[in-house]
């Protein structure tokens, strides 16, 4: 209903608009409806501005910009309605280390709500991680899980999984 | 509803029985190229009632299921157990009275499909409604897929409404 | 035809001038996220010719001018001078007497695009004809932008056979 | 022409096939026509086979592997008819550590042919360049060139460029 989704994109907006200037260190962001009269069928519209730049179209944005967007429009989603558990697969591959850094922040901050299950090649992401699950080919072809590394534990311990 | 245990087997190139626990608040998941990272999202996707095999890589359905290796023949099933812990009592009221519940999809090469919850024979339709009240439905934000978190910033507008319907 | 050097001004963030050279075999170009990195290469795209805005990342072709930040007005005009070594003799005949070869793409607000080859003016074909010859288009596999390499694999095979006529 | 066309396919797909094992330590890799009878439309498809696997669906690849096949292609060209410079921004995001030692170590084989721009965020892709070109936005929105740092010398003076 039309009261429903007013209600929904306020409240998701205005943690858009609180996430933003956290992932991007200042700038605003928020988010517009593209038909304010017709709120069964309007679009929603993102809004962008970087520090120190202008309002920029989304097309024009670098990489690890509109990974930072993206990402910032799916916690402020998480924020409204939290999902049980959340899979990101990959999704920092265009960060640089200090945004890397930013967002797995975010995240630790957010296991409030919910687990989260990364998939991940970068080491700053793994370090912050509770545990490691690793998988191999061993056997080309084949997929096992091989070991479980705690963070806590600074040995690491390899505990080989059966 | 968070993910306790994921049991796959004959899913893609998880032949033999494997078992992941999720027992923290941050799991990694790490191995070099091609190991089968990305195909665990796909189990769970699948196991979570994804109905489009385009969704998941493979042309047909039946490409879920082990094809064959070098040391090893092809699989006669494919077939992914996701068991959920339900303390938080998020699930629908028809499950209220169980603290865990175990999901599992099932799929032989002569193509018959089984969905299965806490080992009863159930239709698509109830998977789709466990999930369906608990905002972690395959179509929401809770699965970014590799490759496709810039989608959400280049998408239409029109696109980004069924996300916030997804958290209405 | 190697570059050896780029010259940028009032060219998307680089608003000052700004000179780079490259004299090495292998070069890195390093920063942070949204410091200007990938305009380097949509600079060298529109110098050697590009007619795209969209390919650029850009709604229009005045999109590539320095649009203005906190602390710097819009600039009237982008300039952008590829120099090139014409040792190895690959540019097409008419320019064998050169050792260098800089080519030079303007463009103001009012509209007015300018190319120049070694500060001649001279006309977009010119510009082409000047690159096709040596493999280097803009089209080529010379230039491989963000986030497009796996593109390679999943265009469809009627697309991957321009990449073979290139090359032919 | 039909006779060209035929020269290139068959020159490239010759490299296609010897780069392909390199890449992925063994397996084999190549190219076909999809109509052999109609050389001025045929397509072509790529056959792609990692170690130990059995032939694979493009589109069943992982992240990584269509990284590999994709460069594999593009250095297979390059052997053919090598451009005079080669610009690479970030091709290397999917790929796990040892893949990237992997890449770069071709790509300096191939600094006989050309020459290598390379936008990177990657160590291993830092540590095997030439020259390291720093960008940045000190002041917000103004991108600037800062340092130069060359890798034969230990100490990687960093000459501040006016
Ligand atoms: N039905 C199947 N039978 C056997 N193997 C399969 C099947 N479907 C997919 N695969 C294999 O799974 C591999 C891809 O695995 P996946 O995408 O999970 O890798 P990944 O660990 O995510 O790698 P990356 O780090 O490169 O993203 C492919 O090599 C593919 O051949
Ligand atoms: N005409 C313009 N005027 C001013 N700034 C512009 C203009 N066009 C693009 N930009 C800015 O350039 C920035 C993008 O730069 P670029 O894509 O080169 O970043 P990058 O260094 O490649 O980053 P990443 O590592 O994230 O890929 C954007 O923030 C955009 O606002
Ligand atoms: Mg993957
Ligand atoms: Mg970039």
């Amino acid at each position: 209903s039309r009261r429903r989704f007013r209600e929904t994109f306020d409240a998701v907006n205005a943690h858009f608009q609180e996430l933003f200037p956290r992932l991007f260190r200042g700038g605003k962001g928020m988010l517009q409806l593209t038909d304010d009269g017709d709120l069964l069928e309007t679009g929603v519209e993102i809004v962008a501005q970087p520090p120190g730049k202008k309002l920029i179209n989304l097309e024009a944005m670098s990489g690890g910009e509109k990974t930072l967007t993206a990402v910032t429009l799916l916690f402020a989603l998480f924020l409204h309605r939290p999902s049980p558990f959340c899979l990101l697969d990959e999704v920092e591959a265009a960060l640089d280390e200090a945004n890397v850094i930013r967002l797995v922040d975010l995240v630790r901050d957010l296991t409030k709500h919910s687990q989260f299950i990364l998939i991940t090649h970068n080491k700053r992401t793994m370090s912050m991680a509770d545990v490691l699950y690793g998988v191999t080919m061993q056997e080309p072809g084949v997929s096992k899980l091989v070991s479980v590394k705690l963070r806590q534990d600074e040995a690491l311990q390899t505990t080989a999984v059966a | 509803m968070k993910i306790r245990k994921l049991e796959l087997q004959g899913f893609k190139s998880f032949v033999d029985r494997t078992v992941l626990t999720f027992e923290h608040d941050v799991n990694a998941v790490v191995g070099p190229n091609g190991c089968g990272k990305s195909n665990t999202v796909d189990a769970i996707r699948w196991c979570m009632g994804e109905q489009s095999a385009r969704h998941l890589r493979g042309k047909s359905m039946d490409d879920v299921i082990f094809n064959g290796s070098d040391t090893r023949p092809q699989h006669p099933f494919a077939e992914v157990t996701l068991t959920f812990d339900n303390r938080d009592g998020l699930a629908p009221p028809e499950f209220a009275a169980y603290a865990e519940i175990a999901v599992t999809r099932k799929l032989t090469r002569d193509g018959n499909s089984e969905y299965l919850i806490n080992r009863t024979p159930v239709r698509l339709m109830d998977v789709t409604n466990l999930f369906l009240g608990s905002g972690a439905g395959t179509k929401a934000y809770s699965i970014v897929e590799q490759g496709r978190v810039g989608l959400i910033v280049t998408s239409k507008p029109e696109d980004r409404r069924a996300l916030l319907e997804e958290a209405a």
